[in-house]
C-alpha cells in the first residue's frame, strides 16, 4: 500500500491567493475537506499549548504585518477555497515552530 | 523522521527521507507533491500537505535538496519569545521554501539555512548535485551549532539524521540511527540508487515473518517516504506509507 502521491502545479506568476486554487478545485481534494476540517480541530487541540492560542489570534488578525508574502496571501486563499477558518490554517502552518521544544 | 544523504560509487548524490509524525492517517490522506512554476518552468518542487504553505521536503532541480527533521530543545515559551522579539526570525518551513526559491547554489543554500535566525531549533539535511555535497545542519534558534558534512574521500559516503544531535547517542528506546546505518552499510556505496534508498527507508525489524514493534527506520509514525537526487530531478517522488497495512 505504498501509494505515490498526487502532484499539482503552483503557478508563482499568479497572485498568492490563487496559488493553491487548482489543488482546492480537484474533486478528490474537495471530498476530503469535511474530514480535514474535523481532523484539523483535533490536531490543533492536541498539539498546541493553550497559552499560545491568544498569540495566534493576534497574528491572524493582522496576518500581513506578521507573515511575509506569499505565505500570508496563500493562507488566505486556502481558507477561502476550503472554507476552513483562517486561524486554523495559520496554526497548522505554525505547527512545527509551536511544537519543536 | 529519518533523513539520509549518500553518494554512490559514481559520485551521484541521493537523498531519502521518512517523515514521521502523529496524526498519521490525517496526514497520509492530504499528502501532495507541488511543482512551483514560473513561466511554465519548475523552479522547485516540494512534498507537502493540503493547506500547508511551507516546505519540509524539497528540491531545487540540478542544485540541491532539503529535508527537515524535528529537533526538540528548550521550552515552548523560548520559541514564542524568539517569534515576538526577533523580527528577523523565520518559521522553519518558510525558510526552506524561500531557500528553494532563491538560493542558486548548494553553498548559498547551506549558508542561508545555517545562519538565518529561526523561531524553533531544527535539523536541516541538504544534498547537492555534485560530489561530496551532503550535510546535516544542527540548528539552534540563532545559528548553526554544527555543520556535519559528507567526506567520501575519507570513507564518510553518507550522512544521516534522525531527531538527535549526531555527536550524542540517541536514547535506547528511539534508536533509529543504528538500524539506518546498518542498512546503509549492508547496501554499500556501490549498491546505492533510488530503489535501494527506498528499501533502506523501508527497513523494519523482523524475526522470520513477524514484524517486531521496536523503533525503526519505517515505523508506525511514518507518513511518507521521499527519494530525491538534485542532479536527476525527475527521480523525485513521494510515497504515502501505511506501515501497519
Amino acid at each position: 500500500r505504498d501509494v505515490p502521491v498526487k502532484r499539482y502545479v503552483v503557478n508563482l506568476d499568479a497572485a498568492p491567493e490563487e496559488h493553491f486554487l487548482p489543488m482546492c478545485q480537484d474533486p478528490d481534494i474537495l471530498e476530503l475537506i469535511p474530514m480535514l476540517k474535523k481532523d484539523a480541530k483535533d490536531m490543533i487541540t492536541s498539539l498546541v499549548p493553550e497559552e499560545v492560542l491568544p498569540l495566534v489570534d493576534i497574528l491572524t488578525a493582522d496576518l500581513d504585518q506578521y507573515l511575509p508574502q506569499p505565505f500570508a496571501g496563500e493562507m488566505r486563499g486556502i481558507a477561502n477555497c476550503t472554507g476552513i477558518d483562517l486561524g486554523e490554517i495559520v496554526i497548522l502552518n505554525l505547527a512545527y515552530d509551536l511544537t519543536a521544544f | 523522521c529519518t533523513s539520509i544523504v549518500a553518494q554512490d560509487a559514481k559520485g551521484t548524490i541521493w537523498h531519502g527521507r521518512n517523515l514521521d509524525y502523529g496524526f498519521g492517517d490525517f496526514l497520509r490522506n492530504i499528502t501532495v507533491m507541488l511543482d512551483f512554476q514560473t513561466k511554465g518552468q519548475t523552479l522547485y518542487t516540494s512534498t507537502s500537505y493540503l493547506g500547508y504553505v511551507g516546505a519540509l521536503t524539497g528540491q531545487r532541480p540540478n542544485k540541491f535538496t532539503i529535508t527537515v527533521d524535528e529537533r526538540d530543545q528548550g521550552a515552548w515559551w523560548m520559541n514564542a519569545l524568539e517569534a515576538l522579539l526577533n523580527k528577523k526570525a523565520s518559521l522553519v518551513s518558510f525558510l526552506v521554501r524561500e531557500t528553494l526559491a532563491e538560493a542558486d547554489t548548494y553553498d548559498v543554500a547551506i549558508q542561508r539555512l545555517a545562519y538565518t535566525p529561526l523561531i524553533a531549533p531544527v535539523y536541516f539535511i541538504v544534498g547537492g548535485a555534485n560530489v561530496a555535497e551532503g550535510a546535516v545542519i544542527t540548528r539552534d534558534r540563532e545559528s548553526a551549532l554544527d555543520i556535519w558534512t559528507m567526506n567520501p574521500a575519507q570513507g564518510r559516503w553518507f550522512v544521516l539524521e534522525t531527531n538527535y544531535d549526531h555527536w550524542e547517542e540517541p536514547p535506547a528506546d528511539d534508536n533509529r540511527r543504528m538500524p539506518t546505518m546498518k542498512a546503509m552499510n549492508t547496501t554499500g556505496q556501490a549498491g546505492i540508487n533510488a530503489s535501494s534508498m527506498f528499501q533502506v527507508s523501508s527497513t523494519r525489524p523482523q524475526f522470520g515473518h513477524v514484524v517486531l514493534s521496536v523503533p525503526h527506520v519505517l515505523n508506525k509514525g511514518t507518513t511518507y517516504t521521499a527519494i530525491m537526487s538534485a542532479a536527476q530531478p525527475q527521480v523525485y517522488n513521494t510515497w504515502v506509507r501505511w506501515p501497519e497495512g
